[in-house]
């Protein structure tokens, strides 16, 4: 029976390459395969942190707000921790 | 406000610093200003002093450069990331870099290198970033003018330093209002496009019907050319317009974007010159008026003829009874008008002209 998978738009990707270094880089998910392709759940979290943080409504989703805030000109230090 | 963990700061209150290079955007001398300038506004609250190292190595050293520029900590071209500092301590602590792929400005053509200073130095004081959007430790970028630290920022430097026991007369901004406090009071609201944008003080709410939370964003980060305080502002749907009153001038947005030849003098809607500010504005669909109201009075504005209707100015008090004699805000949601005065809101049947429910402002934020 033909999948009803259908691979990502290119659009799609993108957003998930810049959000993932987003949140690398700032909210410290973990680097590799912890990250958005092994663990939902902590890309997730790590979404809801930085929602949190600005004060966005906090969905755990890459919504448009989210990304609109995410392709921000910002300051290179992380938000949380070390 | 936040710190970096265990509250790094410097543990002596003088601080030495040197530029290192200077981007070629700039005259050196400008590129000194603006370093010097944003160290002042952090000694101008605290018992710090900056003194500036022509060679050698100083706490701070600050430098421009591109991509990977020695710290493994890379930039990334054009945007983006504009810069980075590091917390106070030995070594690289304290150390202020600036991405030299952006256009550094001393004006609001492009980025800031006064305000990006001033917020890097600040964490190269032991500031972390701050979640309050009004606060000059918030990490999105935005251009602003007048004194650059709120309430937030002062108080989370004084926490490391303690305060300039000699302080200079500063007027920080007023942090970003709190949605839920019971006395809230808008200074106006409109509709934008089936959302709603509720202005009050630097910032606005918007509020989408499929969004639980609203949204708080400082104005000028979204309209750099408004100014930082709304006074009424109303949409008018046939023509796709939200019109934002702010004393005798008034602009025009046609969705999120500014309409150019604009502003204009309130006046030219044929309010008197006496009138100095409007108070709220609400754009009736079913009459196809707009009521502009200033202090104790309304005006009535005819959006097809482009007159202002021959029996304005009326009485609020007379034609809406039940209401308060003054309106901070106004919209209009099927049939009903929803005046906003002080932390009450009243929904009004404009066609029965009574008072339907008494709420509280912020009842519209979902408090």
């Amino acid at each position: 029976a033909p999948s009803s998978a259908l691979p990502l738009s290119p659009r799609d990707r993108d957003d998930r390459l810049l959000a993932e270094k987003y949140l690398r880089r700032f909210y410290g998910l973990p680097a590799g395969l912890q990250g958005r392709q092994g663990s939902p759940v902590a890309f997730r979290t790590q979404v809801e942190k930085m929602q949190r943080f600005f004060k966005l409504e906090v969905t755990g989703n890459l919504d448009c707000n989210t990304l609109e805030v995410m392709k921000m000109p910002r300051c290179g230090v992380p938000d949380v921790g070390e | 406000y936040n710190h970096f963990p265990r509250h790094l700061k410097w543990q002596n209150n003088n601080v030495t610093f040197r530029i290192v290079n200077y981007t070629p955007d700039l005259k050196k001398s400008d590129v000194d200003r603006a370093i010097r300038n944003a160290l002042n506004i952090w000694s101008d609250v605290t018992p710090l002093v900056f003194k500036k190292l022509h060679q050698g190595n100083a706490d701070i050293m600050i430098s421009f450069g591109s991509q990977e520029h020695g710290d493994y900590n890379p930039f990334d071209g054009p945007d983006g990331l504009l810069a980075h500092a590091y917390p106070p301590g030995q070594g690289m602590g304290g150390d202020t870099h600036f991405d030299e792929d952006e256009h550094w400005t001393k004006d609001s053509s492009a980025y800031n290198l006064f305000i990006v200073a001033a917020h890097e130095l600040g964490h190269a004081l032991g500031m972390s970033h701050s979640a309050d959007a009004g606060a000059l430790m918030y990490p999105v970028y935005s251009y602003s003018t007048g004194y650059l630290l709120s309430e937030d920022d002062i108080e989370g430097i004084q926490a490391l330093y303690g305060p300039n026991p000699n302080p200079r007369k500063v007027k920080p901004k007023p942090d970003a209002p709190n949605k839920c406090n019971p006395m809230l009071s808008f200074d106006a609201a409109t509709e934008l496009r089936g959302e709603t944008i509720i202005f009050k003080d630097r910032f606005y709410w918007r509020l989408h019907p499929q969004m639980v939370e609203p949204e708080q964003t400082l104005i000028k980060s979204t309209w750099p050319s408004l100014p930082n305080k709304v006074d009424a502002a109303y949409e008018n749907p046939e023509k796709d317009l939200v019109i934002i009153f702010s004393g005798i001038r008034m602009w025009a947005l046609n969705g999120y974007s500014l309409v150019d030849g604009y502003p204009k003098y309130i006046h030219k809607l044929g309010l008197p010159k006496t009138v100095r500010k409007v108070d709220a504005a609400v754009h009736i669909g079913d009459t196809g008026k707009t009521l502009l109201f200033t202090e104790e009075e309304y005006w009535s504005y005819d959006e097809a003829t482009g007159k202002m209707d021959s029996d304005s100015p009326r009485s609020i008090e007379q034609d809406f009874p039940g209401m308060d004699d003054e309106v901070d805000a106004a919209v209009f949601h099927y049939g009903h008008l929803y005046f906003f005065h002080e932390h009450v809101q009243y929904e009004y049947s404009y066609t029965s002209r009574k008072v339907m429910r008494i709420l509280r402002t912020n009842s519209i934020l979902n408090c």
